[in-house]
């Protein structure tokens, strides 16, 4: 199946009678080729090249297996780890501790869509589920995110609730008020912000600080490009990312950026967004992912 | 020395990964380093690496200009004064959350200080909190917005908001329209109902400058469903290089109008292509 997937980056290499340094190197060209449009991070992308050229031609092949096979082998191995592994991530939450888990990235990239998904899947586990909404600067967030709960009938707490329109003092009434209710997960929607934006970068810190989340989770629109990096990074050293949720991956976007995200927090990416529904959310597959990078 | 492509390739490819750096889709950045080699190759250069260094750079910023420098610019506020009678009706596509909405609302008040009359349709009657959001943005400006409840048709909204502008005399209707993904066919066609119903004078596409690679697909397949007369890059205040906009103004041959640079509703500036071709090269 893998044999499948990575077919149309390494056409040549499995049509190639066998593998000497010249096929090698333009697998590698066409793998680079693939990760590059698939918006891995250009550096990324050099060092992986390095790597699967150290390795293609010095190991050994098992009986019974092909050269080829082994280079195959040696880029999927690669790729997958610099996702921490082809294991599917564990999503488990602990119940009956008032999980708090808060979600931030940059604008626009799925936040409170995404509160919502996490909300609906953590409720079908039987876990007993809430949604803070702490974004009071965009227009109409609060309704949003309102709208979303009402659909899956999971309680919600904002300004309206808290009779403030600080996002801090939101939060960390919103997590106590249902932590006291004996809610196992507690989920907390932030406004989008970047790393540039100082004041904002200074309020999620302090949220963070004072709310004290068991979990962060960076939410990644799978169209971002070069960026990638150094905002997972901006938003790493803001808040210790703990978590990676992509987004839009059901359009054309391949999330190579994401790759970078993963290396630059060392966090997991936990699960994808793959359409505009409440229920279009799933788990997180290593090898799919590797999969659908490399076309 | 002759320019070949020996001596060449060093800084050709220096340069092709500062556009690659710089979100400049993969295809089109080698389109820029090829037409950059045709360019110079032959040409005769005294000795002295800073030399060629020179001249590649300025055949770079000149082909970068050329790609970004598309004539018309349509300019809405001058659009808006010329259309005598009827009002000018502009069509906002795009993927989702890459920042239309806010777009509108930052539009709607350029307009308004320069005395032209805008009324705002909600043509987003899916996602939740659309409306809310638009309702909040007209309230602010001070302008009316034309909305149905949610789920009802979108061009059925447009078509009430020109009808409005008409009998009120207002000058601009500016519509908005729900993200989606250029791949949904029957979002496409739903673009494409809108567009049937109010033929707008402008269709302009809004696309978030972190966008890498996607923006050639999202761009392509845009245009090709729907039409796109325009480009608006936003958010490129995050530091964004914008290769995007290289990326779209090519492979659309349409002009980028204007760019995103915050969330306030001064935060919208005419697209400048020496402001790109400075960040590209920095
Ligand atoms: N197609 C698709 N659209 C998505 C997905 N996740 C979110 N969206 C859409 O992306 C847009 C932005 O989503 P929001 O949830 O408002 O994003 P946000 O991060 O909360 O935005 P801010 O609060 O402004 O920072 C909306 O149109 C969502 O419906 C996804 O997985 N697929
Ligand atoms: N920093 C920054 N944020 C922006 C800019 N333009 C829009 N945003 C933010 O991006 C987020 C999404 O903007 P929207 O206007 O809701 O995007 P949209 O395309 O209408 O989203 P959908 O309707 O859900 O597809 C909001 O938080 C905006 O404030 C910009 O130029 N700079
Ligand atoms: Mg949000
Ligand atoms: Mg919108």
């Amino acid at each position: 199946r893998l044999r499948e997937s990575l077919t149309s980056a390494l056409r040549d290499l499995l049509k190639a009678p066998f593998v000497d340094k010249r096929v090698l190197e333009e697998t590698i060209r066409s793998i680079q080729r693939a990760l590059l449009i698939a918006d891995v991070n250009v550096h990324l992308v050099l060092s992986i090249s390095n790597r699967i050229r150290e390795r293609a031609l010095k190991e050994s092949v098992p009986p019974g297996f092909s050269r080829k096979e082994v280079v195959l082998r040696v880029i999927y191995e690669e790729l997958v780890k610099l996702l921490g592994g082809e294991e599917p991530p564990d999503i488990s939450i602990p119940t009956g501790k008032g999980y708090a888990l808060m979600l931030v990235g940059i604008q626009g990239s799925g936040k409170t869509t995404t509160a919502a998904k996490l909300a609906w899947f953590y409720k079908r586990k039987g876990l007993k589920t809430a949604l803070v909404c702490a974004d009071t600067y965009r227009p109409g967030a609060y309704e949003q995110l309102a709208q979303l709960a009402d659909k899956i009938n999971v309680p919600i707490y904002g300004y309206k609730e808290a009779g403030s329109k600080d996002p801090l003092k939101i939060s960390i009434k919103g997590v106590k008020f249902f932590k006291e209710k004996g809610y196992d997960l507690i989920i907390v929607d932030t406004a989008g912000r970047h790393k540039d934006e100082k004041s904002l970068m200074n309020e999620i810190m302090e949220i963070n600080e004072k709310v004290r989340p068991d979990e962060v989770m960076l939410v990644i629109d799978a169209t971002i490009g070069q960026q990638a990096k150094t905002q997972a990074e901006a938003f790493h050293k803001a808040v210790k990312v703990g978590s990676i949720f992509i987004t839009k991956l059901d359009g054309t976007a391949k999330g190579g950026g994401a790759l970078s995200a993963v290396a630059v927090t060392g966090a997991k990416v936990k699960f994808i967004g793959v359409g505009e529904k409440i229920e279009d959310i799933e788990p997180f597959n290593p090898p799919n992912f590797v999969s659908r990078l490399l076309g | 020395v002759e320019l070949n492509e020996k001596n060449l390739e060093p800084l050709l490819n220096e340069l092709l990964f500062k556009l690659l750096e710089s979100d400049v889709a993969l295809s089109v950045a080698e389109e820029v380093i090829d037409e950059v080699k045709n360019d110079l190759l032959g040409k005769r250069v005294e000795r002295g690496r800073e030399k060629i260094e020179v001249l590649v750079r300025d055949s770079l910023k000149k082909a970068l200009m050329a790609m970004l420098d598309k004539k018309p610019r349509p300019d809405l506020i001058s659009l808006a004064k010329a259309a005598k009678g009827d009002p000018l009706v502009v069509l906002f596509l795009g993927p989702n959350g890459h920042g239309k909405t806010t777009t509108i609302a930052k539009l709607a008040y350029h307009l308004l200080k320069n005395g032209i009359s805008v009324v705002l349709a909600c043509s987003d009657t899916f996602r939740a909190g659309a409306e809310e959001q638009l309702e909040i943005h007209a309230k602010r400006l001070g302008v009316k917005v034309i909305k149905h409840r949610y789920g009802a048709d979108p061009a059925a909204v447009a078509y009430d908001a020109v009808i409005h502008a008409k009998s009120k005399g207002i000058s601009v209707v500016l519509i908005d329209t729900a993200g989606r993904m250029q791949t949904n066919k029957n979002l496409m066609e739903e673009l494409r109902k809108i567009a049937r119903v109010v033929k707008p004078d402008l269709k302009i596409l809004v696309v978030d400058a972190l966008t890498g690679n996607d923006a050639v697909e999202q761009a392509t397949v845009f245009d090709r469903e729907v039409g796109v007369d325009a480009i608006i890059l936003t958010k490129a205040d995050a530091d964004a290089r914008g290769g995007a906009a290289l990326s779209i103004s090519k492979v659309l041959n349409k002009p980028v109008i204007y760019i995103g640079t915050g969330q306030a509703y001064e935060d919208l500036l005419p697209f400048d292509p020496e402001w790109f071709i400075k960040r590209v090269l920095a």
